[in-house]
């Protein structure tokens, strides 16, 4: 069976569906099949996947209330190995959804991303993917409870910027809240710290810090700020697609490496 | 009386502490009294204003689910004639109070925020301010939408990247709602482009683009991307304080004058 992680952090333009999408795309550059979940009603990852909102007909909703089979909400990207459960409309009220008693049972209403996966609590995953990552929205809500339940591990995008530490103690204490009470087993599999700019000092002294608080937990690869990242979702492709040789796209192979070889020894 | 705003855009990371808290400094400087009430569970108006999260007794919550008297949860600020409600860790479980209909009746927990503040529907608000910059977190919640029942008007902070656009559609879409059910005289006051660099092409398109799709509601003041605004929350303050000389500084107290401008000839 396949891993699934999820890509979170509440704090607002980390870099989340950033990640999701390159470490997506440099995944299935080295032959791993991936699927990248699009749990944000934004939908900034479905885009930056060049599908168009207006075609999705079944979405990451329908995993979520639906109850729907995973096989029927996949879209294909323009890549090879690298495929998209699109993001829609129906989620800005998925969260109230999930709440309403009426609609979803109180003690099931953490768990329907999870069941959808992987049909239940310790299932292991195997929708015929080697990795899942799901690109969740920048809140501590429903949603990002559910994918935290359907998740063997956790991603965190760290932005260098001072503000980025402060939320990380609530995404942490959130995250062992949950291993505390549904799911013993989850962990982060690593924080990537992005939007590094060596001209700014501020960056390097927030890397520092992140490296001293979290030790091991932060990954060797630095994601630099570079305007080829930024540029790429307007032409509806990963960075790897849109400029393959610039320091944003090395640097996501890089990490994808680093990824890897943290897959094989955790 | 005075007025109330929200400073709201569900897109991440656009910069809307930086403009509440901002913002808020240059009004208070020409002389306004102004309240920044931060509704983020993540607490980073509260910082950026220098309130230690330890020493808040009474935060937001207390106006979202405790009905408490506005006067009792305000803090002071280093800044004279700037005020703040400071956020806290209950807000993170707000949402999921406010729904639960055993403590909130269903037709009262849209606004909980616009009584604690104005006492009812249409009311004046004559709390002592001249004006109250509501922080929104990044999402169209509960909490954003007590903020928009309590509001005048909103300020939209738009980065000028190319995600930022698309989210707009559905900010707009939401504030429609509010305005059709239960706000008739909701507006957005304007719409700061914020992070604005020069040397990247994709600002001047994002800039543009905003221009031509949104006209008036643009302000004419552009908040240029400047790392002394990045630096200034790792010392408590805003950049107004921090370095009253550069361009973030300069840049707005600039877009206050055209804010006041708005306010007079609406
Ligand atoms: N390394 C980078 N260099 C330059 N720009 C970047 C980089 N990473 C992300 N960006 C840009 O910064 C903005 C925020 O990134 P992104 O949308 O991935 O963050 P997010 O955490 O998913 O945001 P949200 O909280 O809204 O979901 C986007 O415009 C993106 O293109
Ligand atoms: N004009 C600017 N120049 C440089 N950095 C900026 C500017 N405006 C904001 N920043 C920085 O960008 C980051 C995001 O800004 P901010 O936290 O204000 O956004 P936000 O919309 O409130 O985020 P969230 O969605 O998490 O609430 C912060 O680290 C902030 O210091
Ligand atoms: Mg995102
Ligand atoms: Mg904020």
């Amino acid at each position: 069976g396949g891993r699934i992680l999820a890509v979170a952090n509440q704090k607002g333009g980390v870099g989340k569906t950033t990640t999701a999408v390159n470490l997506g795309a440099a995944l299935a550059s080295v032959g791993r099949r991936v699927l990248v979940v699009d749990l944000d009603p934004q939908g900034n990852a479905t885009t930056n996947l060049g599908v168009l909102k207006n075609d999705v007909e079944k979405s990451s909703y329908w995993l979520l209330i639906g109850n729907t089979d995973l096989q029927s909400v996949i879209s294909d990207t323009a890549i090879e190995n690298l495929y998209v459960v699109p993001s829609s409309e129906e989620l800005v009220g998925a969260e109230a959804e999930l709440l309403d008693e009426d609609l979803v049972l109180k003690e099931k209403r953490r768990f329907m991303m999870r069941d959808a996966l992987r049909g239940g609590a310790g299932h292991p995953f195997s929708g015929g993917f080697d990795y899942v990552l799901i690109d969740c929205p920048p809140s501590l809500n429903l949603l990002t409870v559910n994918a935290f339940a359907a998740s063997d591990a956790i991603v965190v995008p760290l932005q260098c910027e001072f503000l980025a530490l402060e939320g990380l103690k609530q995404l942490l204490q959130t995250i062992n809240l949950i291993k505390k009470s549904v799911h013993p087993t989850l962990e982060v599999q690593g924080v990537v710290l992005t939007m590094f700019d060596r001209s700014v000092k501020l960056s390097g002294e927030v890397a520092d810090d992140a490296r001293e608080q979290l030790g091991y937990l932060v990954y060797d690869t630095l994601i630099p700020r570079n305007v080829k990242i930024a540029e790429a979702p307007s032409h509806g492709m990963p960075v790897l697609q849109y400029d393959p040789a610039c320091s944003g796209s090395r640097s996501y192979i890089k990490l994808a490496a680093e990824f890897l070889q943290r897959e094989q020894d955790p």
